[in-house]
């Protein structure tokens, strides 16, 4: 069995009471980052240790990762039991430690004081002292879908804490065990020596695991996108973007120009007006095909150039673009 | 961006998570100074580049231009920092993670 040591644990509820602060408010911009999530105490956990190693390069844990696991509660044979889903664990992260944190009553009467001021209800002062409660937790590994209660691996005793709200209890054997056995949903069921501690409601104060980690594949090349990128930038299906050095991703319809009467060589009309490059053998590139996107500055012509010029390039410009009989016929009657 | 130097040195750069689409699940930090180098390391590189050796030679090479087609070496981040990211994988748990390299804090021709 285990029996819960001092941990270093995130600074008990009780701190806050003794300070004035509200327990469950976190300091800082903590409550802003976290957005409504940060009522349930792993958040905020989780958010000191980041802003610890923001602020000061502390590693959380000397390693490189700090994963959190919610607990979910269920009732098995009229007993509470939570269980923990560490399959999110990624094979390349190594177990350095792991802490189970978890919430129980004050029995001092000062601290229960407090808290009836807190939850200002006043029949909670006539509400006799809670019992006290020496809680024992018997921890069971299972593999997913495994009907059986699993294997136990291990028991912590929790004593009623005198001052602060919050335990934290090492219990990296535990984990370390079932990780190498695969077995990766963890319970934790709650028992408290002679009387049973009844089926506790959910609440933010729900337990929580913290495993700390050293991820040897952070080092690794492009190691942010395996974990931080969720989509495929380029959904399946769509097309592949255009890879033509040029080619504008504008996905406009091309038009393309018709050949006048049959076609006697594949060549595109009007193409050869285009001095064909001495030095360069005689084929085109696909990008000499289509006009670059950025039109090359031309000098200036002068202004009865300009005027004669328009008509040829009106011409030439016809040429390019001509239009079938009947919209031709239309267009004159118009 | 109009006045920084011709030689590769660093430039600044925000990054913000939004802009990749990741903010959905990165809770902290929203953004970040993550810098990139750019600039040229021509013959003669002045020490303030940081040339490695074979940068200094291939540089050399090419300004002899005896072997023709040998580009000037690179302009790349040489000393980075790492960046703790605190986001929620795929169950909605928190996770914090120190990834290194994140973020340029020297650049040298290479």
């Amino acid at each position: 069995s285990h029996t819960a040591t001092a941990w270093p644990a995130p600074p008990s509820a009780a701190d806050g009471l003794a300070e004035g602060k509200h327990p469950q408010r976190p300091s800082g911009d903590a409550a802003a980052a976290l957005g409504p999530g940060a009522q349930d105490m792993v958040a905020v956990h989780m958010f000191r240790l980041y802003e610890k190693y923001s602020q000061r390069g502390a590693r959380p844990g000397g390693g490189n990762t700090v994963r959190s696991f919610r607990a979910r509660l269920e009732v098995v044979d009229q007993k509470a039991s939570y269980f923990f889903n560490l399959t999110s664990m990624q094979d390349s992260e190594v177990i350095l430690s792991a802490t189970f944190h978890f919430y129980s009553e004050p029995w001092w009467p000062w601290a229960r004081e407090a808290l009836c001021k807190l939850s200002k209800n006043a029949s909670c002062r006539l509400l006799p002292p809670g019992p006290l409660a020496r809680h024992h937790l018997l921890f069971h590994s299972l593999s997913q879908n495994t009907a059986s209660q699993g294997l136990l691996r291990g028991a912590i005793t929790l004593a009623p804490p005198p001052r602060g709200l919050w335990q934290a209890n090492d219990i990296s054997p535990i984990v370390k065990a079932a990780r190498r056995d695969g077995e990766l949903l963890l319970s934790a069921q709650l028992t408290a020596g002679e009387k049973e501690p009844g089926v506790p409601r959910p609440s933010p104060h729900a337990p929580y695991i913290l495993i700390y980690a050293n991820d040897l594949a952070i080092s690794e090349p492009n190691s942010v996108a395996v974990t931080l990128q969720r989509y495929d930038p380029f959904p399946a299906g769509d097309p592949e973007p255009l890879t033509a050095p040029n080619n504008s991703a504008d996905p406009r319809v091309r038009r393309a120009a018709q050949a006048s009467g049959p076609l006697q060589d594949n060549e595109l009309p009007g193409l050869d007006e285009w001095p064909a490059p001495s030095h360069r053998p005689q084929h085109y590139h696909k990008h000499e095909l289509w006009p670059s996107p950025f039109r090359a500055l031309k000098p200036r012509p002068g202004r009865k150039d300009r005027r004669r010029k328009g008509q040829d390039l009106f011409m030439a410009s016809s040429q390019v673009l001509n239009f079938d009989e009947k919209t031709m016929q239309k267009a004159r009657r118009k | 961006q109009w006045n920084e130097p011709r030689v590769c040195s660093r430039r600044y750069l925000k990054v913000d998570f939004a802009d990749i689409g990741w903010n959905e699940w990165i809770i902290s930090p929203k953004s970040f100074d993550a810098y990139y180098c750019a600039g040229a390391c021509e013959f003669p590189m002045p020490k303030i580049v940081r040339p490695s050796n074979h940068a200094t030679i291939q540089s050399i090479v090419r300004a002899v231009g005896i072997v023709p087609g040998i580009p000037e070496p690179c302009c790349v981040p040489d000393k980075m920092n790492s960046l703790g990211v605190l986001f929620l994988d795929e169950n909605q748990n928190v996770v914090l993670k120190v990834y290194p390299n994140m973020s340029v804090e020297t650049c040298a021709c290479q």
